[in-house]
């Protein structure tokens, strides 16, 4: 899937398998990816697990998980919310039943979006820098603090994944029973739903040639309006190729603006 | 399980009271009703706390003995006796204004989409 870090650097990943997003003193974030396209490496989210540790007064320990076309409102003790009944200082609002819930864990100052579009699962999460950066050395593999490992990268290493259209793309049999998107129907496609050619629009454009899916169209959309909704820093909502200086491991050139 | 902190505080409210001044009664019960949310806000953790449940008793004690009402104002001067430790952004607010800053916490984004 495609990967924005606490750091604003964009990456498109294979990480297939159960991989660590998060794993701090606070909070655990753990994601499945699955193969979207016999032929190719890329995967996409079908399995979302959130650990919110006990803290103090404030809450037990609460689980919430979340599979394809299974996304609960609740933790998986059954419960909506975690601390005494009058403070809630976690609790999970159903946006939308079985495609969008949101998870507020008041006492960690911590905001998370897990939403359903096609057959696949999105993320969004905002935390205090002061505790994302609480963990131990122990625990360095979190997608979300370091990024992919680059022998996971899908994208070129800039994060860009149009450079690489044509060349990763499966050619086999199951080609055939795609809808046909051309870079061309692909781009207009993408423009529709996102006016702004920023990175979000062309890992649209990406995913509508990888696997035909429209729904990934959206996916991208919200992914962008999460952002909005989550990024604290209006002036690097939209990731834009171009000389900048925000290139992961010192390399590529992409620009936040 | 924090009440400690609920004790601590109170001391540190109450200490430069003096019983001969104007309004040391209704200073002195601003600060038991800080106390008493404390305690009430640490509850859950400290159910199995002896000094927890002392300090309920002497809160209730003292109220009774100043005539103090349950309900009314509660001491501010201490933001960590009046804040609610299950919300980060008190938290974190009193904790810069301790340090002489007003800036709020810095936040992170993290997202993962598509294919």
């Amino acid at each position: 899937p495609h990967l924005r870090t606490f750091k604003d650097h964009f990456q498109t990943c294979k990480v297939e398998g159960a991989w660590p997003l998060i794993d701090n003193n606070y909070l655990s974030v753990q994601v499945t990816n699955v193969p979207v396209v016999p032929g190719s490496s890329a995967t996409a989210t079908n399995k979302i697990t959130i650990i919110f540790k006990a803290h103090h007064e404030c809450t037990d320990q609460k689980v919430y998980q979340a599979v394809t076309d299974d996304l609960p409102a609740a933790f998986v003790d059954g419960t909506t919310s975690g601390g005494d009944g009058d403070t809630k200082s976690l609790q999970i609002v159903e946006r939308e039943s079985g495609r969008y819930v949101e998870m507020h864990a008041r006492y960690i100052g911590t905001t998370v979006f897990v939403r359903q579009l096609g057959h696949y699962l999105t993320l969004a999460i905002r935390m205090p820098e002061a505790l994302a950066m609480a963990y131990e050395e122990s625990q360095d593999l979190q997608l979300c603090v370091n990024g992919c490992p680059l022998s996971e990268r899908i994208d070129d290493g800039q994060g860009q994944v149009s450079a690489i259209l044509g060349h990763s793309l499966p050619r086999t049999s199951s080609v055939q029973a795609w809808p046909g998107y051309t870079l061309a129907t692909a781009n207009t496609r993408c423009h529709e739903k996102m006016p702004v050619k920023d990175i979000y629009f062309q890992s649209c454009v990406f995913d509508l040639l990888t696997t035909g899916d429209a729904n990934f169209t959206a996916a991208a959309r919200s992914a962008l309006e999460d952002v909005e909704a989550l990024h604290p820093r209006k002036e690097r909502w939209h990731i834009f190729p171009g000389s900048g200086s925000r290139a992961p491991r010192g390399r590529g050139a992409w620009s936040v603006s | 399980c924090r009440i400690q902190k609920c004790t601590t505080d109170f001391v540190a409210l109450t200490s430069h009271l003096n019983s001969a001044i104007d309004g040391f009664d209704s200073e002195f019960c601003k600060a038991l009703r800080a106390y008493a949310g404390c305690t009430q806000r640490t509850s859950k953790a400290c159910r199995g706390n002896l000094v927890y449940h002392s300090a309920v008793l002497g809160i209730s004690d003292l109220m009774s003995q100043r005539n103090c009402s349950k309900d009314g104002p509660t001491s501010s001067a201490n933001p960590e006796v009046t804040h609610d430790p299950c919300n980060y952004h008190s938290h974190a607010g009193a904790r810069e204004h301790r340090g002489g800053e007003h800036s709020p916490p810095s936040y992170l984004f993290c997202g993962l989409f598509g294919d």
